[in-house]
């Protein structure tokens, strides 16, 4: 099993877009995967079509809460998952209680891997686990990252772009000194990308100077891509020839050779 | 003295944008202005050319955590203002440091009252206090709410966008209820829109049939607006007769009225 976290320090760069769209292709190719919503927001939720309203329905609260074998308010982690959101695609809803988990877990010792360690109670079912990380530097964040075997970082065009990818590397190094462990850097995407304005057409070169084999390619900006979500459907579902389906099903290849999971 | 919170739970709509350029315009119009940079990124300051690289620099990790006037270590908050970034605006910068002065100031019990105190402290220098708040649901951003008098939530077209405004609803409403204290909502901003798309056309009308006189009109799509903050200038020192300059103008003039400043 390979577990492969999409962040990014700036927010709305297409962290949930690139998660949702990237699971939902790589879950018809390589077998079982699962997504993971570490974002207090629960988006990857509801571009399935999942709204996070259903309070009851089990979720990331309860996978960081109820994680202590030796505790009497053990969940295992297979009861906490939605399973067949679409082929061969289950999801770990998220939703704003997960701010609550964090200060419940905060005087644990362990709690950094606590998502490693639930993880590692389905590894047996899934080829890929995504991981849709939100933007800001927090706990929950913290277990994403440790987590995970491999990170790609979304950035699109605009204002400090790079500083977005060196401060999550500077993030990985400083994980690296302290617990000892940090996740490798699979990949930079360039995300909405329209070749008619000078920032665009500036980010692709400069990315691929600065990442060489790291660049993962780009994703062109793509209204369809902004529409999908509100109709709970992936790119493949609502527009399967769209520029953004295309580009979606380039970067699944191209992470699916790299994560030598074909 | 008003504070204005800048505020959306959504990532990438911006923003950070709205803070730093509202701030400019009105710095020249209505007296002093402080921008506060809530933002751990700290996009504000960059957005104006300061990068936070300077370590050196005082700002927001000190004055939460150096606030308490009993104590040895207290700061006053003037000392830790960065001044005159342009004519008029004074900046507390803010760096990826606040995540540890969240820790440091987690056990006290009025917490959530500090940055609120902290303003008080300079309230005679300042006509108007913006606060560019990040996109989580943290200790920095309930600060920040906790210190406002109103709030704008920008919206971007795309999806959950207005799960977005009624999600920072309900976290006010539940504020009210814990603290005793929320901001108003002043208005709800339609960012980045582009009459050629479906979603933007669509946007417009939803948000003026839902929110009536609170809505505060639109902001166009406007390359120069991404383009300005790579070089560290606002977007009337960029580009002022383009569109974003001509629409944050009409922002500006739009909350002066609201908020009685002139
Ligand atoms: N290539 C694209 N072309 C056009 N629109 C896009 C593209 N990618 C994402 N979007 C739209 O841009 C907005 C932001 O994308 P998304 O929500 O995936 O970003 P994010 O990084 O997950 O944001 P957050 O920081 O809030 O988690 C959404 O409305 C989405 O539909
Ligand atoms: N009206 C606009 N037209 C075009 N580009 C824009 C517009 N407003 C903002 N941008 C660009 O979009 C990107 C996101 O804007 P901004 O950083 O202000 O959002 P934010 O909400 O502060 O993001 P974060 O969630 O990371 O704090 C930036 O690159 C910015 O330059
Ligand atoms: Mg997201
Ligand atoms: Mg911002």
């Amino acid at each position: 099993m390979m577990v492969l976290a999409i962040a990014a320090e700036k927010g709305g760069v297409g962290k949930t877009t690139t998660a949702v769209n990237l699971a939902a292709y790589l879950a018809d190719r390589v077998g079982k995967v699962l997504l993971v919503d570490m974002d207090s927001q629960g988006q990857a939720g509801m571009f399935l079509g999942f709204t996070t309203e259903g309070e009851d329905r089990a979720g990331m609260y309860e996978m960081l809460v109820f994680s202590d074998p030796l505790d009497p308010t053990y969940r295992p982690a297979d009861e906490l998952i939605t399973l067949n959101v679409r082929d061969g695609l289950d999801l770990i809803p998220n939703n704003p209680r997960i701010a609550q988990a964090e200060l419940e877990i905060a005087g644990r010792e362990d709690r950094h891997m606590i998502l490693a360690e639930r993880l590692k109670e389905v590894s047996d079912r899934y080829q890929l686990v995504i991981i849709d990380v939100g933007p800001t530097v927090n706990l929950a964040s913290l277990l994403a990252l440790y987590a995970a075997d491999a990170v790609i970082v979304p950035v699109a065009p605009g204002a400090a772009t790079r500083a977005g990818v060196e401060g999550l590397r500077t993030r990985l190094r400083a994980m690296r000194d302290r617990l000892g462990y940090a996740p490798a850097l699979m990949g930079v995407l360039a995300t909405m990308i329209d070749r008619r304005e000078r920032l665009s057409r500036n980010l692709v070169p400069d990315l691929q100077e600065a990442y060489g084999p790291t660049y993962a390619g780009h994703i062109r900006r793509n209204v369809h891509l902004a529409e999908a979500p509100e109709r709970g459907l992936t790119i493949f579902e609502y527009k399967p020839r769209s520029p953004g389906a295309i580009d979606y099903m380039a970067l699944g290849d191209w992470v699916a050779e790299r994560a030598e999971l074909v």
